[in-house]
């Protein structure tokens, strides 16, 4: 998965990619304080290309702790659990299921809105490929707006850039490849190379994206996130991230 | 003989050969038409009379008959009953007869036509009727009753099956004890299927001498369509609209559960022992959130426990062993029982001991009119609605022919819930656990189809209590194409622990192609699946009418809409004639019976198409226009040498 940190402090995008094995599932919001965990679960392409696996978000898990309610979203169901009992819509439908203060929102075959109260928002795309694409899966997209107040001990390979970090680019030069500049970026007391390049937003422009361009931090966003990629594992799909 | 060109030798013990038996079904979205045909020739010296005597489903709406008799023609027309009856009496035909009576089987009626010929003649019948399939227990069941009478030369069953939703599957069951394995072909596709039976001379014989036909039972076709995709399916065509509605993936919730059964001494024998088994498998189905309690009654009323107790599986045992206990005699009090079992549930939704997202049923189980206490039909019928709360449903399973099954159907009716007749023979166990089993998984509470466009009118019953699964909820309309270019619908639910809306969008030509390819598919059938409904729904609405006025009002509509759309209903009448018009017979249906949508598992109401509740509106913010971290579309354009990062 791609994952695109807008900063509006610094009025800059960073961006990094993770690929790893079928099946990981990566924290991507974990907050105990408010008893909200956002994790995905990796799918893997059909086969690989290059001699490299492409992996991709198939199955996002939320889990409302205070309200006692886990959402499922895969790329077939959206499945909404209230203690022992459960609804299930497809993208088939549009619909909306609503308990208490838990919306969920179904707009066929596009996106997925969650929302908690007033305070807190999710939405989630569904990207559909040719069934008999070789090698392309359906794979979803999540998109968390900043208006989310989660409390500063939020964290998770997103949750964590809740809280703006300080940044400090510099030194814009050609890179190793003339057409894709790079530059330095001090962060967290680390010093990285970056370099220019292109994200997708698929919000508005659901089969080609529109273009962002971000400063790529490499080798799995290192120096950018706190620690490895591989803290951020989590057994379950609605379990909350384990800090040092 | 007619063996020469058959090649099959056929006795001339019948003066009456059937030279062809052919029946043609064809199912478009559970709208089902079927025709029957038969041919016969007199060879004998003598005048014969020759009867076609077929069972249609009680409920069914009989569009057409034909007959020829030696070149002449009778066509058919619908009347007004009175009407038919006058030109009836007027030109009565010699020698014929035609009528539609009320057969003893459960859920038949019989169509029959006797024919007087004269030797040498050939008669062709041909019957056309029309009825919707109601989806039970997780399928649809089309029976064809078959009783030809004697063996045919040509004998043959097409039925075709055309659902656009997709059929997941479809099975024949053997109905003739293995008499004709084989005999039935069955090919399916994804939306269409053909069912045929051509069963040869040799194989209809019931043995290999015999000269009778064991072509007699009922050829039976299930099947179900593909839900998995959507909870809803809106066809619309013709400037009509059918909603069909099914969802599955969800929760059963809590019910509150009385069972109100009659032990009166009419129940002793098998009908006792009958319901006590099934109530045996019953108890044992119920789930553990379900709160359950057991009245019985004949001149005095008892209860198992006097509240609704958990349904824990030491209860369940102990409410068993008192069921076996019961030993029927006495008279019969209803109103009574139905009071106590009423005062239990209110009692308990009073003091809140009642799962706020469960549904509450009466079950009531009776096989006679009152004997004691009340019994008048009417004032028990005002007790109970005057006393049951709204969220009660109540439902009435009437034993054997003795009980006044009008007064169920309208006890239930106007309580959110429906009668049904059991046979009381050695399966009305089975019939009851088949009755309970559709009432046992409420999916859904209040369950509301909506149509905010102002061009859609006529919409039948589109307000439900329940929602059951394996069941499904069909809901039809009009509109103007003019006007419309997609039709959108709202249904608004209650289920286990959340909120539902669901909203469908319809293109007008969605069907056209699919409809235009398949020479079987019926172009027709949303005209006619609206007009079924209508009817069926305004012919109770009617038995409950408040007043006269309101009752006459109900009545011509139901007139005018089964003139309009040719079908004989309880009000209308088939007259025969030839072309002459100075021979004419009449076929008009049994005056009693007037059933609601048999089959069908829900009575509802109507309420404004448009009006969607409040809490359906609150929608969230647009999806696409929430701000978010980390992919925020920006103005900047980017320098033109900056290509694509795909990853490290």
């Amino acid at each position: 998965p791609h994952f695109i940190i807008y900063l509006p402090k610094s009025q800059k995008n960073v961006c990094f990619n993770i690929d790893s094995e079928p099946g990981k599932i990566l924290s991507l919001v974990s907050d105990p304080e408010l008893g909200i965990s956002v994790n995905g679960q990796l799918v893997g392409a059909k086969k690989p290309e290059n001699g490299k696996l492409s992996t991709y978000f198939g199955k996002l898990g939320f889990y409302l702790q205070h309200e006692d309610m886990k959402v499922e979203i895969s790329t077939e169901t959206i499945t909404l659990s209230h203690g022992s009992r459960s609804s299930q819509l497809s993208w088939a439908d549009t619909a909306r299921i609503a308990n208490q203060r838990v919306l969920v929102s179904v707009k066929k075959e596009k996106t997925v809105t969650l929302t908690l109260g007033k305070e807190m928002s999710f939405s989630i795309l569904l990207h559909r490929v040719w069934k008999k694409h070789p090698v392309n899966v359906d794979f979803l997209g999540i998109y968390i707006p900043p208006t989310n107040k989660f409390s500063p001990n939020a964290h998770g390979l997103l949750g964590q850039f809740m809280q703006e970090p300080k940044i400090h680019i510099f030194n814009e030069r050609p890179g190793k490849d003339a057409e894709k500049p790079e530059a330095s970026m001090e962060v967290k007391g680390q010093k990285l190379t970056v370099t220019r390049g292109l994200q997708k937003d698929y919000r508005t422009d659901t089969v080609f994206g529109t273009d962002v361009p971000c400063w790529f931090v490499h080798n799995s966003g290192k120096g950018f996130i706190d620690g490895h990629y591989k803290d951020y594992f989590v057994p379950q799909l609605y379990s909350f991230l384990k800090r040092p | 003989s007619l063996s020469e060109d058959s090649g099959e030798k056929m006795e001339d013990v019948d003066q009456v050969t059937l030279y062809s038996y052919k029946v043609q079904s064809t199912i478009t979205s559970r709208m089902a038409t079927t025709i029957i045909q038969s041919k016969l020739v007199n060879n004998s010296p003598q005048p014969q009379n020759v009867v076609f005597d077929v069972q249609i489903p009680k409920g069914a709406f009989i569009s057409n008959f034909t007959m020829t008799v030696d070149g002449t023609t009778f066509t058919s027309a619908i009347k007004e009953k009175t009407v038919g009856r006058a030109l009836y009496s007027q030109a009565r035909a010699k020698g014929k007869t035609a009528g539609l009576v009320r057969s003893r089987a459960l859920d038949m009626e019989n169509f029959k036509t006797e024919v007087n010929i004269l030797p040498g003649a050939k008669v062709q019948f041909e019957l056309h009727y029309q009825e919707v399939k109601w989806r039970k227990l997780g399928s649809y069941e089309h029976r064809l009753h078959l009783q030809p009478g004697r063996l045919a030369k040509h004998f043959e069953v097409n039925v075709w099956i055309v659902e656009p939703q997709g059929i997941r599957f479809l099975h024949v069951p053997d109905t003739f004890e293995g008499h004709f394995d084989g005999v039935p072909v069955i090919s399916k596709g994804h939306q269409k299927a053909h069912v045929s039976f051509k069963p040869t001379v040799a194989q209809q014989r019931k043995c290999s001498n015999c000269s009778e036909t064991a072509v007699d039972g009922e050829l039976v076709m299930m099947y179900d369509v593909n839900r998995e995709e959507k909870a809803g399916e809106l066809e619309v065509f013709n400037g009509y609209f059918v909603h069909f509605f099914a969802p599955e993936n969800l929760d059963p919730i809590p019910k509150n559960i009385l069972f109100v059964i009659d032990v009166s001494g009419s129940m002793w024998g098998i009908k006792m022992k009958q319901t006590v088994e099934a109530m045996k498998t019953i108890l044992d189905d119920l789930r553990a959130e379900d709160q359950f309690s057991v009245v019985d009654f004949n001149h005095n009323v008892r209860t198992w426990r006097n509240d609704l107790v958990s349904a824990t599986k030491t209860q369940i045992t102990d409410a068993k062993r008192y069921i076996e206990k019961i030993q029927p005699s006495g008279g019969t009090n209803i109103n009574e029982a139905l009071l106590r079992a009423i005062f239990i549930l209110n009692e308990a939704n009073n003091l809140r001991l009642l799962d706020p997202n469960s549904v509450s049923l009466i079950i009531l189980v009776s096989d006679g009119d009152p004997t004691v206490g009340e019994l008048k039909l009417s004032k028990i019928q005002k007790n109970v609605k005057q006393n049951i709360q709204d969220n009660i449903s109540l439902f009435s399973l009437g034993i054997g022919f003795d009980v006044d099954y009008d007064f169920l159907k309208r006890l239930s009716s106007e309580n959110h819930g429906i009668a049904q007749r059991i046979y009381g023979n050695q399966d009305t166990s089975s019939q009851l656990k088949k009755f309970y089993n559709q009432v046992s998984t409420p999916l859904l509470r209040n369950v509301q189809f909506n149509y905010p466009h102002t061009s859609v009118t006529d919409v039948t019953q589109n307000s439900f209590y329940n929602y059951f699964g394996g069941s499904e909820i069909v809901v039809a309309g009009k509109f103007e194409p003019s006007k419309l270019e997609q039709l959108q619908s709202v249904i608004t639910a209650t289920a286990a622990s959340t909120d539902l809306v669901l909203e469908t969008l319809a293109q007008m030509d969605d069907l056209e192609d699919f409809l235009s390819k398949d020479k079987h598919a019926d172009p027709d059938f949303t005209r006619k699946l609206w007009a079924y409904l209508t009817i069926n729904q305004l012919l109770v609405e009617r038995s409950l009418a408040p007043t006269a006025a309101a009752k006459r009002k109900i009545t011509k509509t139901i007139l005018q809409m089964s003139l309009e759309h040719h079908i004989v209903t309880p009000l209308t009448a088939m007259v025969i004639e030839n072309d002459a018009g100075d021979e004419r017979m009449l076929a008009d249906s049994p005056p009693q019976d007037h059933s609601c949508c048999s089959g069908a598992l829900y009575y509802g109401s109507r309420v404004a198409p448009g009006s969607i509740p409040s809490w359906a509106n609150a929608s969230p913010t647009p999806a696409m226009a929430l701000p978010v971290v980390g992919a925020k579309p920006l103005e900047s354009t980017p320098p033109p040498h900056v290509i694509r990062v795909e990853n490290d």
